[in-house]
Protein backbone atom coordinates (compact mmCIF):
# COMPACT_ATOMS: atom_id res chain seq x y z
CA UNK A 1 0.00 0.00 0.00
CA UNK A 2 1.17 3.43 -0.82
CA UNK A 3 -0.08 5.96 1.14
CA UNK A 4 0.58 9.57 -0.81
CA UNK A 5 0.43 13.39 0.72
CA UNK A 6 -0.57 15.97 -1.96
CA UNK A 7 1.11 19.21 -0.51
CA UNK A 8 2.37 22.60 -1.39
CA UNK A 9 0.92 25.80 0.62
CA UNK A 10 1.37 27.52 -2.18
CA UNK A 11 -2.88 28.30 -2.87
CA UNK A 12 -4.32 27.05 -6.45
CA UNK A 13 -1.57 25.28 -7.71
CA UNK A 14 -3.68 21.95 -8.13
CA UNK A 15 -3.69 19.92 -5.69
CA UNK A 16 -6.68 19.19 -5.15
CA UNK A 17 -7.73 18.52 -9.17
CA UNK A 18 -4.62 16.03 -9.29
CA UNK A 19 -5.55 14.40 -6.42
CA UNK A 20 -9.04 13.53 -7.66
CA UNK A 21 -7.92 12.71 -11.15
CA UNK A 22 -4.79 10.66 -10.08
CA UNK A 23 -6.79 8.73 -7.83
CA UNK A 24 -9.35 8.05 -10.61
CA UNK A 25 -7.14 7.41 -12.71
CA UNK A 26 -5.43 4.71 -10.60
CA UNK A 27 -8.73 3.22 -10.18
CA UNK A 28 -9.36 2.75 -13.81
CA UNK A 29 -6.30 1.10 -13.76
CA UNK A 30 -8.00 -1.85 -11.71
CA UNK A 31 -5.89 -0.32 -8.54
CA UNK A 32 -8.29 0.29 -5.27
CA UNK A 33 -7.91 3.96 -3.74
CA UNK A 34 -8.89 5.46 -1.24
CA UNK A 35 -9.30 9.90 -1.27
CA UNK A 36 -8.60 11.48 1.64
CA UNK A 37 -9.97 15.38 1.84
CA UNK A 38 -7.83 17.06 4.65
CA UNK A 39 -9.15 20.61 3.55
CA UNK A 40 -11.87 22.17 5.52
CA UNK A 41 -12.96 24.09 2.28
CA UNK A 42 -13.67 20.15 0.82
CA UNK A 43 -12.95 20.93 -2.69
CA UNK A 44 -12.54 17.51 -2.82
CA UNK A 45 -15.09 16.34 -1.37
CA UNK A 46 -17.67 18.99 -3.10
CA UNK A 47 -15.62 18.68 -6.54
CA UNK A 48 -16.61 14.87 -6.17
CA UNK A 49 -20.59 15.88 -6.02
CA UNK A 50 -20.58 15.14 -2.29
CA UNK A 51 -22.59 17.63 -0.04
CA UNK A 52 -19.92 18.24 2.46
CA UNK A 53 -22.41 20.20 4.64
CA UNK A 54 -25.59 17.74 4.80
CA UNK A 55 -22.86 15.16 6.01
CA UNK A 56 -23.29 14.29 9.17
CA UNK A 57 -20.05 12.52 9.40
CA UNK A 58 -16.66 13.56 8.13
CA UNK A 59 -12.76 13.58 8.63
CA UNK A 60 -12.67 15.71 11.58
CA UNK A 61 -15.16 13.31 13.69
CA UNK A 62 -12.42 10.22 12.96
CA UNK A 63 -9.94 12.40 13.96
CA UNK A 64 -11.48 13.59 17.11
CA UNK A 65 -12.25 9.56 17.36
CA UNK A 66 -15.34 9.85 17.65
CA UNK A 67 -16.75 7.91 14.33
CA UNK A 68 -15.08 4.44 13.63
CA UNK A 69 -13.22 4.44 10.25
CA UNK A 70 -15.45 2.29 8.35
CA UNK A 71 -18.73 4.68 8.97
CA UNK A 72 -16.88 7.73 7.73
CA UNK A 73 -15.73 6.33 4.27
CA UNK A 74 -18.24 6.83 1.05
CA UNK A 75 -18.12 4.69 -1.81
CA UNK A 76 -17.82 7.33 -4.69
CA UNK A 77 -17.32 4.87 -7.89
CA UNK A 78 -15.47 1.21 -8.86
CA UNK A 79 -12.23 0.95 -6.89
CA UNK A 80 -12.78 4.91 -5.44
CA UNK A 81 -13.77 5.41 -1.89
CA UNK A 82 -13.34 8.55 -0.25
CA UNK A 83 -13.24 10.35 3.12
CA UNK A 84 -14.81 13.69 3.30
CA UNK A 85 -14.13 16.81 5.02
CA UNK A 86 -16.61 19.44 5.86
CA UNK A 87 -16.23 23.37 6.95
CA UNK A 88 -16.05 22.03 10.09
CA UNK A 89 -12.60 20.68 9.59
CA UNK A 90 -11.46 24.29 10.45
CA UNK A 91 -11.77 23.95 14.21
CA UNK A 92 -9.53 21.00 14.56
CA UNK A 93 -6.29 22.94 14.43
CA UNK A 94 -7.53 25.22 17.82
CA UNK A 95 -9.47 21.98 19.35
CA UNK A 96 -6.44 19.38 18.66
CA UNK A 97 -3.78 22.02 19.72
CA UNK A 98 -3.44 20.16 22.97
CA UNK A 99 -3.97 16.86 22.17
CA UNK A 100 -0.59 14.65 23.62
CA UNK A 101 0.37 13.19 19.87
CA UNK A 102 -1.82 14.95 18.18
CA UNK A 103 0.50 14.79 14.76
CA UNK A 104 -0.57 11.21 14.74
CA UNK A 105 -4.33 11.06 14.89
CA UNK A 106 -4.47 10.41 11.10
CA UNK A 107 -2.06 8.05 10.86
CA UNK A 108 -3.47 5.84 13.50
CA UNK A 109 -6.67 6.40 12.29
CA UNK A 110 -5.57 4.49 8.95
CA UNK A 111 -4.14 1.60 11.25
CA UNK A 112 -7.59 0.47 11.37
CA UNK A 113 -8.40 -0.03 7.92
CA UNK A 114 -10.00 -3.32 7.53
CA UNK A 115 -8.86 -4.00 3.93
CA UNK A 116 -5.87 -2.25 2.70
CA UNK A 117 -6.21 -0.46 -0.75
CA UNK A 118 -3.65 -0.45 -3.46
CA UNK A 119 -3.40 3.72 -2.77
CA UNK A 120 -4.31 6.17 -0.46
CA UNK A 121 -4.27 9.77 -2.06
CA UNK A 122 -4.30 12.68 0.82
CA UNK A 123 -5.54 16.03 -0.44
CA UNK A 124 -3.85 19.40 1.84
CA UNK A 125 -4.89 22.84 2.60
CA UNK A 126 -2.71 25.13 1.49
CA UNK A 127 -1.08 25.72 4.88
CA UNK A 128 1.69 23.90 6.53
CA UNK A 129 -0.27 23.41 9.79
CA UNK A 130 -1.34 20.63 11.81
CA UNK A 131 -3.42 19.25 9.18
CA UNK A 132 -0.92 18.97 6.99
CA UNK A 133 1.11 17.84 9.31
CA UNK A 134 -0.86 14.87 10.02
CA UNK A 135 -1.33 13.87 6.37
CA UNK A 136 2.41 13.82 6.74
CA UNK A 137 3.20 11.56 9.51
CA UNK A 138 0.65 8.97 7.54
CA UNK A 139 2.22 9.21 4.43
CA UNK A 140 4.92 7.03 3.14
CA UNK A 141 5.33 9.47 0.09
CA UNK A 142 4.88 13.00 -0.89
CA UNK A 143 3.61 14.28 -4.32
CA UNK A 144 4.38 18.09 -4.87
CA UNK A 145 1.49 19.80 -7.57
CA UNK A 146 3.43 23.11 -8.85
CA UNK A 147 2.08 25.57 -11.02
CA UNK A 148 4.60 26.42 -13.00
CA UNK A 149 5.25 30.30 -12.32
CA UNK A 150 7.51 32.22 -10.64
CA UNK A 151 5.11 32.63 -7.57
CA UNK A 152 4.98 28.73 -7.37
CA UNK A 153 8.38 28.21 -7.09
CA UNK A 154 9.07 30.36 -4.39
CA UNK A 155 7.75 28.21 -1.67
CA UNK A 156 9.10 24.98 -3.08
CA UNK A 157 12.66 25.14 -0.79
CA UNK A 158 10.52 25.88 2.95
CA UNK A 159 8.07 23.01 1.59
CA UNK A 160 11.05 20.54 1.16
CA UNK A 161 12.57 21.76 4.55
CA UNK A 162 9.38 20.54 6.32
CA UNK A 163 9.26 17.50 4.62
CA UNK A 164 13.02 17.12 5.82
CA UNK A 165 11.86 18.00 9.50
CA UNK A 166 8.84 15.58 9.17
CA UNK A 167 11.04 12.76 8.29
CA UNK A 168 13.39 13.60 11.18
CA UNK A 169 11.14 14.01 14.11
CA UNK A 170 8.00 11.92 13.09
CA UNK A 171 8.47 9.77 9.90
CA UNK A 172 11.34 8.12 8.85
CA UNK A 173 9.39 6.56 6.55
CA UNK A 174 8.49 9.26 4.47
CA UNK A 175 10.46 9.90 1.05
CA UNK A 176 9.68 12.78 -1.37
CA UNK A 177 7.51 10.54 -4.61
CA UNK A 178 7.82 13.30 -7.15
CA UNK A 179 7.07 16.70 -8.50
CA UNK A 180 4.17 16.98 -10.78
CA UNK A 181 3.96 20.59 -13.24
CA UNK A 182 0.71 21.44 -13.42
CA UNK A 183 -1.51 23.40 -15.49
CA UNK A 184 1.36 24.35 -18.53
CA UNK A 185 0.79 25.72 -21.43
CA UNK A 186 3.92 24.79 -24.33
CA UNK A 187 3.25 28.59 -25.79
CA UNK A 188 4.33 30.48 -22.37
CA UNK A 189 8.08 30.95 -21.85
CA UNK A 190 7.38 31.82 -18.26
CA UNK A 191 6.05 27.90 -18.32
CA UNK A 192 8.99 26.21 -19.77
CA UNK A 193 11.89 28.18 -18.07
CA UNK A 194 10.01 27.10 -14.65
CA UNK A 195 9.99 23.85 -15.83
CA UNK A 196 13.67 23.56 -16.82
CA UNK A 197 14.54 25.56 -13.24
CA UNK A 198 12.66 22.09 -11.42
CA UNK A 199 14.37 19.94 -13.46
CA UNK A 200 17.96 21.60 -12.42
CA UNK A 201 17.14 21.63 -9.42
CA UNK A 202 15.20 18.54 -8.42
CA UNK A 203 16.50 15.99 -11.65
CA UNK A 204 14.18 12.89 -12.30
CA UNK A 205 12.25 13.51 -9.22
CA UNK A 206 10.03 15.70 -11.92
CA UNK A 207 7.42 13.52 -13.73
CA UNK A 208 8.25 13.15 -17.27
CA UNK A 209 4.35 13.60 -18.07
CA UNK A 210 3.34 17.81 -17.62
CA UNK A 211 -0.61 18.33 -16.75
CA UNK A 212 -1.31 20.86 -19.52
CA UNK A 213 -3.47 23.77 -18.73
CA UNK A 214 -7.24 22.53 -19.60
CA UNK A 215 -10.50 24.35 -19.29
CA UNK A 216 -12.44 20.50 -19.03
CA UNK A 217 -10.08 20.47 -15.92
CA UNK A 218 -11.94 23.20 -14.23
CA UNK A 219 -15.29 22.61 -15.37
CA UNK A 220 -15.42 18.80 -13.81
CA UNK A 221 -15.72 20.01 -10.57
CA UNK A 222 -18.53 22.27 -10.99
CA UNK A 223 -20.55 19.27 -12.56
CA UNK A 224 -19.58 16.55 -9.26
CA UNK A 225 -17.34 14.81 -11.66
CA UNK A 226 -13.92 13.14 -12.33
CA UNK A 227 -11.97 14.42 -15.68
CA UNK A 228 -12.81 10.60 -16.70
CA UNK A 229 -16.14 10.70 -16.73
CA UNK A 230 -16.05 14.69 -17.86
CA UNK A 231 -14.45 14.32 -21.13
CA UNK A 232 -12.63 11.05 -21.40
CA UNK A 233 -11.03 12.43 -24.41
CA UNK A 234 -9.91 15.65 -23.24
CA UNK A 235 -6.21 16.80 -22.92
CA UNK A 236 -6.41 16.88 -19.22
CA UNK A 237 -8.20 12.79 -19.09
CA UNK A 238 -4.86 12.21 -21.52
CA UNK A 239 -1.98 13.36 -18.99
CA UNK A 240 -3.77 12.08 -15.76
CA UNK A 241 -3.76 9.07 -17.56
CA UNK A 242 0.06 9.20 -18.45
CA UNK A 243 0.72 10.32 -14.68
CA UNK A 244 -1.06 7.26 -13.83
CA UNK A 245 1.25 5.02 -16.01
CA UNK A 246 4.59 7.18 -14.98
CA UNK A 247 3.63 6.45 -11.45
CA UNK A 248 2.83 3.14 -11.27
CA UNK A 249 6.21 2.59 -13.47
CA UNK A 250 8.16 4.22 -10.80
CA UNK A 251 6.61 2.72 -7.86
CA UNK A 252 7.50 -0.78 -9.60
CA UNK A 253 11.34 0.48 -9.86
CA UNK B 1 -7.89 55.92 4.97
CA UNK B 2 -9.05 53.27 3.72
CA UNK B 3 -7.79 50.13 5.04
CA UNK B 4 -8.54 47.39 2.74
CA UNK B 5 -7.72 43.25 3.77
CA UNK B 6 -7.73 41.21 0.36
CA UNK B 7 -8.89 38.16 1.39
CA UNK B 8 -10.06 34.42 0.48
CA UNK B 9 -9.32 31.39 1.65
CA UNK B 10 -8.91 29.69 -1.86
CA UNK B 11 -5.61 29.55 -2.84
CA UNK B 12 -4.56 30.85 -5.90
CA UNK B 13 -6.82 33.21 -7.32
CA UNK B 14 -5.11 36.32 -7.24
CA UNK B 15 -4.69 38.15 -3.73
CA UNK B 16 -1.63 38.96 -4.12
CA UNK B 17 -1.23 39.86 -7.92
CA UNK B 18 -4.51 41.90 -6.80
CA UNK B 19 -3.04 44.00 -3.84
CA UNK B 20 0.54 44.89 -5.29
CA UNK B 21 -1.35 45.99 -8.96
CA UNK B 22 -3.87 47.51 -7.07
CA UNK B 23 -1.33 49.18 -4.44
CA UNK B 24 0.50 50.37 -7.44
CA UNK B 25 -2.26 51.50 -9.90
CA UNK B 26 -3.07 53.53 -7.05
CA UNK B 27 0.18 54.82 -5.97
CA UNK B 28 0.67 55.77 -10.01
CA UNK B 29 -2.47 57.98 -9.44
CA UNK B 30 -0.58 59.98 -6.72
CA UNK B 31 -2.61 58.26 -4.03
CA UNK B 32 -0.10 57.27 -0.96
CA UNK B 33 -0.02 53.35 -0.49
CA UNK B 34 1.16 51.05 2.16
CA UNK B 35 1.07 47.41 1.27
CA UNK B 36 1.07 44.91 4.53
CA UNK B 37 2.07 41.18 3.78
CA UNK B 38 0.32 39.40 6.44
CA UNK B 39 1.38 35.87 4.57
CA UNK B 40 3.91 33.49 5.69
CA UNK B 41 4.84 32.77 2.36
CA UNK B 42 5.91 36.21 2.15
CA UNK B 43 4.91 36.27 -1.94
CA UNK B 44 4.13 39.96 -1.63
CA UNK B 45 7.73 40.47 -0.30
CA UNK B 46 9.49 38.67 -3.23
CA UNK B 47 7.46 39.74 -5.66
CA UNK B 48 8.14 43.74 -4.67
CA UNK B 49 12.12 42.27 -5.41
CA UNK B 50 12.20 42.42 -1.70
CA UNK B 51 14.55 39.05 -0.17
CA UNK B 52 12.00 38.10 2.70
CA UNK B 53 14.44 35.32 3.83
CA UNK B 54 17.28 38.05 4.52
CA UNK B 55 15.56 40.71 6.26
CA UNK B 56 16.08 42.09 9.66
CA UNK B 57 12.17 42.86 11.18
CA UNK B 58 9.42 42.18 9.40
CA UNK B 59 5.47 42.03 10.11
CA UNK B 60 6.12 39.66 13.06
CA UNK B 61 8.57 41.62 14.81
CA UNK B 62 5.24 44.24 14.71
CA UNK B 63 2.59 42.24 15.91
CA UNK B 64 4.71 40.61 18.84
CA UNK B 65 5.43 44.21 19.49
CA UNK B 66 9.16 43.79 19.80
CA UNK B 67 9.93 46.54 16.86
CA UNK B 68 8.30 49.86 16.76
CA UNK B 69 6.29 50.76 13.03
CA UNK B 70 8.36 53.10 11.42
CA UNK B 71 11.68 50.44 11.79
CA UNK B 72 9.32 48.08 10.19
CA UNK B 73 8.20 49.61 6.75
CA UNK B 74 10.16 49.95 3.79
CA UNK B 75 9.87 52.29 0.74
CA UNK B 76 9.50 50.62 -2.24
CA UNK B 77 8.74 53.27 -4.68
CA UNK B 78 7.27 56.74 -5.02
CA UNK B 79 3.99 56.97 -2.95
CA UNK B 80 4.74 53.03 -1.98
CA UNK B 81 5.63 51.59 1.05
CA UNK B 82 5.66 48.05 2.28
CA UNK B 83 5.50 45.64 4.82
CA UNK B 84 7.05 43.01 4.46
CA UNK B 85 6.71 39.15 5.62
CA UNK B 86 9.10 36.15 6.23
CA UNK B 87 8.21 32.66 7.08
CA UNK B 88 8.49 33.11 10.79
CA UNK B 89 5.68 34.50 10.33
CA UNK B 90 4.11 30.78 10.33
CA UNK B 91 4.96 30.55 13.99
CA UNK B 92 2.29 33.93 14.69
CA UNK B 93 -0.45 31.00 14.69
CA UNK B 94 1.13 29.14 17.97
CA UNK B 95 2.84 31.97 19.83
CA UNK B 96 0.15 34.64 20.00
CA UNK B 97 -2.79 32.46 20.41
CA UNK B 98 -2.51 32.85 24.51
CA UNK B 99 -2.09 36.68 24.20
CA UNK B 100 -4.98 38.71 25.85
CA UNK B 101 -6.89 40.29 22.37
CA UNK B 102 -4.32 38.85 20.02
CA UNK B 103 -7.19 39.63 17.26
CA UNK B 104 -6.02 43.43 17.76
CA UNK B 105 -2.49 43.36 17.59
CA UNK B 106 -2.13 44.78 13.70
CA UNK B 107 -5.34 47.56 14.48
CA UNK B 108 -3.20 48.80 17.33
CA UNK B 109 0.13 48.95 15.56
CA UNK B 110 -0.75 50.83 12.77
CA UNK B 111 -2.45 52.89 15.33
CA UNK B 112 0.99 53.91 15.54
CA UNK B 113 1.22 55.68 11.88
CA UNK B 114 3.33 58.71 12.17
CA UNK B 115 1.63 59.78 9.07
CA UNK B 116 -1.67 58.21 7.34
CA UNK B 117 -1.63 56.99 3.74
CA UNK B 118 -4.60 56.95 1.53
CA UNK B 119 -4.59 53.56 1.02
CA UNK B 120 -3.69 50.39 3.17
CA UNK B 121 -3.71 47.24 1.45
CA UNK B 122 -3.38 44.17 3.18
CA UNK B 123 -2.28 40.55 1.67
CA UNK B 124 -3.64 38.00 3.25
CA UNK B 125 -2.86 33.73 3.18
CA UNK B 126 -5.48 31.04 2.04
CA UNK B 127 -6.90 30.77 5.68
CA UNK B 128 -9.10 32.03 7.84
CA UNK B 129 -6.95 32.03 10.88
CA UNK B 130 -5.71 34.38 13.38
CA UNK B 131 -3.48 36.53 10.81
CA UNK B 132 -6.76 36.61 8.09
CA UNK B 133 -8.68 37.42 11.41
CA UNK B 134 -5.82 40.32 12.41
CA UNK B 135 -6.81 42.00 8.57
CA UNK B 136 -10.68 41.76 9.04
CA UNK B 137 -10.40 44.30 12.39
CA UNK B 138 -7.67 46.41 11.16
CA UNK B 139 -9.46 46.61 8.02
CA UNK B 140 -12.86 48.81 7.38
CA UNK B 141 -13.15 47.20 4.13
CA UNK B 142 -13.42 44.00 2.33
CA UNK B 143 -12.31 43.20 -1.28
CA UNK B 144 -12.92 39.27 -2.48
CA UNK B 145 -10.71 38.47 -5.50
CA UNK B 146 -12.37 35.40 -6.75
CA UNK B 147 -11.11 33.27 -9.96
CA UNK B 148 -13.95 32.17 -12.24
CA UNK B 149 -14.15 28.51 -11.43
CA UNK B 150 -16.52 26.55 -9.86
CA UNK B 151 -14.09 25.71 -6.85
CA UNK B 152 -13.55 29.25 -6.42
CA UNK B 153 -17.25 29.94 -6.44
CA UNK B 154 -17.48 27.00 -3.84
CA UNK B 155 -16.00 29.14 -0.59
CA UNK B 156 -17.52 32.23 -0.96
CA UNK B 157 -20.24 31.82 1.15
CA UNK B 158 -17.87 30.44 3.92
CA UNK B 159 -16.10 33.71 3.69
CA UNK B 160 -19.04 36.00 3.75
CA UNK B 161 -20.27 34.41 6.99
CA UNK B 162 -16.36 35.15 8.65
CA UNK B 163 -16.75 38.58 7.32
CA UNK B 164 -20.10 38.91 9.13
CA UNK B 165 -19.01 37.34 12.22
CA UNK B 166 -16.26 39.37 12.45
CA UNK B 167 -18.47 42.90 11.45
CA UNK B 168 -20.70 41.75 15.08
CA UNK B 169 -17.88 40.76 17.74
CA UNK B 170 -14.67 42.21 16.87
CA UNK B 171 -15.20 45.16 13.94
CA UNK B 172 -18.11 46.68 13.42
CA UNK B 173 -16.96 49.00 10.56
CA UNK B 174 -16.21 46.21 8.65
CA UNK B 175 -17.86 46.37 5.20
CA UNK B 176 -17.78 44.99 1.91
CA UNK B 177 -16.04 46.30 -0.57
CA UNK B 178 -16.37 45.07 -3.34
CA UNK B 179 -15.65 41.26 -5.49
CA UNK B 180 -13.13 41.22 -8.13
CA UNK B 181 -13.24 38.24 -10.53
CA UNK B 182 -9.67 37.25 -11.72
CA UNK B 183 -7.70 35.52 -14.35
CA UNK B 184 -10.92 35.86 -16.85
CA UNK B 185 -11.01 34.01 -20.30
CA UNK B 186 -13.79 35.55 -22.35
CA UNK B 187 -13.43 32.34 -24.44
CA UNK B 188 -14.06 30.24 -21.81
CA UNK B 189 -17.68 29.47 -21.33
CA UNK B 190 -16.87 27.99 -17.65
CA UNK B 191 -15.60 31.77 -16.75
CA UNK B 192 -18.67 33.79 -18.21
CA UNK B 193 -20.71 31.55 -16.52
CA UNK B 194 -19.29 31.75 -12.90
CA UNK B 195 -19.48 35.93 -13.51
CA UNK B 196 -23.33 35.79 -14.19
CA UNK B 197 -23.75 33.66 -11.21
CA UNK B 198 -21.63 36.14 -9.05
CA UNK B 199 -23.25 39.19 -10.73
CA UNK B 200 -27.05 37.63 -9.49
CA UNK B 201 -25.74 36.72 -5.76
CA UNK B 202 -23.65 39.86 -5.34
CA UNK B 203 -24.85 42.90 -7.55
CA UNK B 204 -22.67 45.68 -7.69
CA UNK B 205 -20.92 44.35 -5.24
CA UNK B 206 -18.80 42.63 -8.27
CA UNK B 207 -16.58 44.96 -10.25
CA UNK B 208 -17.37 45.71 -13.45
CA UNK B 209 -13.81 45.60 -14.43
CA UNK B 210 -12.67 42.44 -14.57
CA UNK B 211 -8.91 41.35 -14.36
CA UNK B 212 -8.08 39.27 -17.57
CA UNK B 213 -6.18 36.30 -17.90
CA UNK B 214 -2.30 37.72 -18.63
CA UNK B 215 1.11 35.79 -18.70
CA UNK B 216 2.56 39.79 -17.54
CA UNK B 217 0.74 39.24 -14.42
CA UNK B 218 2.32 35.96 -13.82
CA UNK B 219 5.87 37.15 -15.03
CA UNK B 220 6.44 40.43 -13.64
CA UNK B 221 6.90 38.62 -9.96
CA UNK B 222 9.92 36.79 -11.42
CA UNK B 223 11.36 40.09 -12.13
CA UNK B 224 10.20 41.69 -8.77
CA UNK B 225 8.31 44.58 -10.46
CA UNK B 226 4.79 45.44 -10.31
CA UNK B 227 2.76 45.19 -14.14
CA UNK B 228 3.38 49.13 -14.65
CA UNK B 229 6.99 48.42 -13.99
CA UNK B 230 7.22 45.20 -15.91
CA UNK B 231 5.12 45.80 -18.87
CA UNK B 232 2.89 48.95 -18.50
CA UNK B 233 0.87 48.88 -21.98
CA UNK B 234 -0.01 45.13 -21.14
CA UNK B 235 -3.19 43.72 -20.77
CA UNK B 236 -2.69 43.37 -17.02
CA UNK B 237 -1.69 46.83 -16.58
CA UNK B 238 -4.90 48.49 -18.42
CA UNK B 239 -7.19 46.38 -16.28
CA UNK B 240 -5.24 47.39 -13.10
CA UNK B 241 -5.34 50.86 -13.84
CA UNK B 242 -9.41 50.55 -14.83
CA UNK B 243 -9.65 48.39 -11.44
CA UNK B 244 -8.06 51.66 -9.66
CA UNK B 245 -10.08 53.94 -11.70
CA UNK B 246 -13.11 52.25 -10.47
CA UNK B 247 -12.07 51.74 -6.66
CA UNK B 248 -11.67 55.64 -6.80
CA UNK B 249 -15.03 56.07 -8.46
CA UNK B 250 -16.85 53.87 -5.27
CA UNK B 251 -14.90 55.31 -2.59
CA UNK B 252 -16.33 58.64 -3.79
CA UNK B 253 -19.72 57.71 -3.88
N1 LIG C 1 -4.39 21.59 -15.58
C1 LIG C 1 -5.37 22.45 -15.32
N2 LIG C 1 -5.95 23.12 -16.33
C2 LIG C 1 -6.94 24.03 -16.09
N3 LIG C 1 -7.41 24.33 -14.87
C3 LIG C 1 -6.87 23.71 -13.82
C4 LIG C 1 -5.83 22.73 -13.96
N4 LIG C 1 -5.51 22.28 -12.73
C5 LIG C 1 -6.29 22.95 -11.86
N5 LIG C 1 -7.12 23.80 -12.51
C6 LIG C 1 -8.08 24.75 -11.92
O1 LIG C 1 -7.31 25.69 -11.19
C7 LIG C 1 -7.96 26.00 -9.96
C8 LIG C 1 -7.01 25.58 -8.83
O2 LIG C 1 -6.86 24.17 -8.79
P1 LIG C 1 -7.04 23.34 -7.42
O3 LIG C 1 -8.22 23.83 -6.67
O4 LIG C 1 -6.95 21.92 -7.75
O5 LIG C 1 -5.71 23.81 -6.67
P2 LIG C 1 -5.34 23.57 -5.13
O6 LIG C 1 -3.87 23.62 -5.06
O7 LIG C 1 -6.02 22.39 -4.64
O8 LIG C 1 -5.96 24.90 -4.45
P3 LIG C 1 -6.03 25.19 -2.86
O9 LIG C 1 -4.67 25.71 -2.53
O10 LIG C 1 -7.12 26.23 -2.71
O11 LIG C 1 -6.36 23.92 -2.18
C9 LIG C 1 -9.26 25.24 -9.94
O12 LIG C 1 -10.27 26.11 -10.36
C10 LIG C 1 -9.04 24.11 -10.94
O13 LIG C 1 -10.21 23.71 -11.53
N1 LIG D 1 -4.82 37.88 -14.22
C1 LIG D 1 -3.83 36.98 -14.17
N2 LIG D 1 -3.33 36.48 -15.31
C2 LIG D 1 -2.34 35.56 -15.30
N3 LIG D 1 -1.77 35.06 -14.21
C3 LIG D 1 -2.22 35.50 -13.02
C4 LIG D 1 -3.26 36.48 -12.92
N4 LIG D 1 -3.49 36.72 -11.60
C5 LIG D 1 -2.65 35.92 -10.93
N5 LIG D 1 -1.87 35.20 -11.77
C6 LIG D 1 -0.88 34.16 -11.42
O1 LIG D 1 -1.60 33.12 -10.79
C7 LIG D 1 -0.87 32.63 -9.67
C8 LIG D 1 -1.72 32.84 -8.42
O2 LIG D 1 -1.85 34.22 -8.14
P1 LIG D 1 -1.53 34.80 -6.68
O3 LIG D 1 -0.30 34.21 -6.14
O4 LIG D 1 -1.64 36.28 -6.77
O5 LIG D 1 -2.80 34.22 -5.91
P2 LIG D 1 -3.04 34.19 -4.33
O6 LIG D 1 -4.51 34.14 -4.15
O7 LIG D 1 -2.32 35.30 -3.71
O8 LIG D 1 -2.37 32.79 -3.94
P3 LIG D 1 -2.17 32.22 -2.42
O9 LIG D 1 -3.51 31.63 -2.07
O10 LIG D 1 -1.09 31.19 -2.54
O11 LIG D 1 -1.80 33.38 -1.58
C9 LIG D 1 0.44 33.37 -9.65
O12 LIG D 1 1.40 32.59 -10.28
C10 LIG D 1 0.15 34.65 -10.43
O13 LIG D 1 1.28 35.13 -11.04
MG1 LIG E 1 -7.25 22.21 -2.92
MG1 LIG F 1 -0.95 35.21 -2.10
Amino acid sequence: MKTIALINQKGGVGKTTTTINLGAGLAELGHEVLLIDLDPQAHLTYALGLPAHELDVTVYDLLKEETPLKEVIVERAENLRVIPSSLNLSGAEMALSSVAGREFLLKEALETLAHEPGYILIDCPPSLGLLTINALTAANEVYIPVQTEFLALQGMSSLIQTVEVIQKRLNRELALGGIIATRYDNRKTLNREVVEKIREYFGDKLFRTVIRDNVSLAEAPGHGQTIFEYRARSNGAKDFRAVCAEMVERAEK
